[in-house]
């Protein structure tokens, strides 16, 4: 059974990975089955969707500047277009004869082909997606590398208008993209993770603040300062590269789910 | 969204075709 690593995909793809099995384990214990009915109506069905979903994969592709999507979306398109070809020719076979065995073949490899295919496109587009929520990510780390030159007041509050937003972006891209997760541990790891950057943000500008004050008071204790603030904002770094890990993981880890 | 979109519609396509290809072969079980 394919796993699904989100729930959007989960609830397009699910049912439909169900029925292929049960249409498997079907044609296995019937293998002699009856007559097939013509399936030429639902078959061009699915060729219209598939022509729909290559159109608008086709869009999403040239509109993208993911070189990544670029890279893998196509091929994921060739194979839902090979697939829906296979249940073409099953439907054309059953059409001559109702008890083909080869058209059954291809009806199953066919309705395989559209599952993976279809899972392997939406994989794609989701990969593709996390991949944006990643650069919001490394804004934020830049933004954090460079806490260690912020030496005036006027210099933190623009500091502060920069990262603020994006830091605003990022916790609602990652909340967001937790409750989309199906997998529990990698869920609770984004939660973790971002509540300790709410945690640390507002301790990292008392930090730097109390750095500022003490250089321009003649800098006594400056070295602590500055190790404190160096501290806090490697803590929210390593938070920001965890998230950045769990984000790309799409394994599956059956022995928790069972 | 499109792209959701578009899976979705193959997905009910595709599950009705199944269910229409397995009917003759349930009634034989």
């Amino acid at each position: 059974m394919p796993v699904f690593h989100t729930k959007t995909i989960e609830s397009i793809l699910e049912p439909v990975a169900q029925q292929v099995s049960r249409l498997v384990i079907l044609h296995e214990e019937a293998e002699d089955g009856n007559a097939m009915p013509d399936l030429g109506r639902p078959v061009q069905a699915v060729s219209t969707a598939v022509t729909n979903l290559v159109k608008v994969g086709k869009e999403t592709i040239n509109s993208s500047d993911d070189a990544l999507l670029k890279q893998d979306m196509p091929s994921a398109l060739q194979r839902v277009e090979g697939a829906s070809r296979l249940l073409e020719e099953a439907s054309g076979l059953l059409k001559q004869d109702p008890y083909s065995g080869p058209a059954r073949k291809k009806l199953i490899e066919g309705s395989r082909g559209i599952l993976q295919g279809t899972s392997s496109l939406l994989l794609c587009f989701d990969e593709s997606e996390v991949r944006k929520i990643i650069r919001e990510c490394k804004r934020v780390l830049d933004y954090l590398a460079v806490t260690e030159v912020i030496e005036t007041m006027e210099d933190l509050v623009h500091f502060l208008k920069n990262l603020s937003p994006c830091l605003s972006k990022v916790s609602r891209e990652i909340s967001a993209r937790e409750k989309e997760l199906t997998h529990q541990v990698h869920r609770e790891i984004l939660v973790r993770c971002l509540e300790q950057i709410k945690t640390l943000a507002p301790i990292l500008i008392c930090s730097m603040k109390i750095f500022i004050h003490i250089i321009s008071q003649g800098g006594k204790g400056a070295d602590e300062a500055a190790e404190n603030r160096n501290y806090l904002s490697g803590r929210m770094s390593d938070e920001l590269n965890e998230i950045i890990r769990v984000l790309q993981l799409t394994t599956y880890d059956e022995e928790e789910w069972d | 969204e499109m792209i959701l979109e578009a899976a979705k519609s193959i997905a009910a396509a595709t599950s009705a075709l199944i269910k229409a290809a397995s009917a003759a072969q349930r009634e034989l079980i």
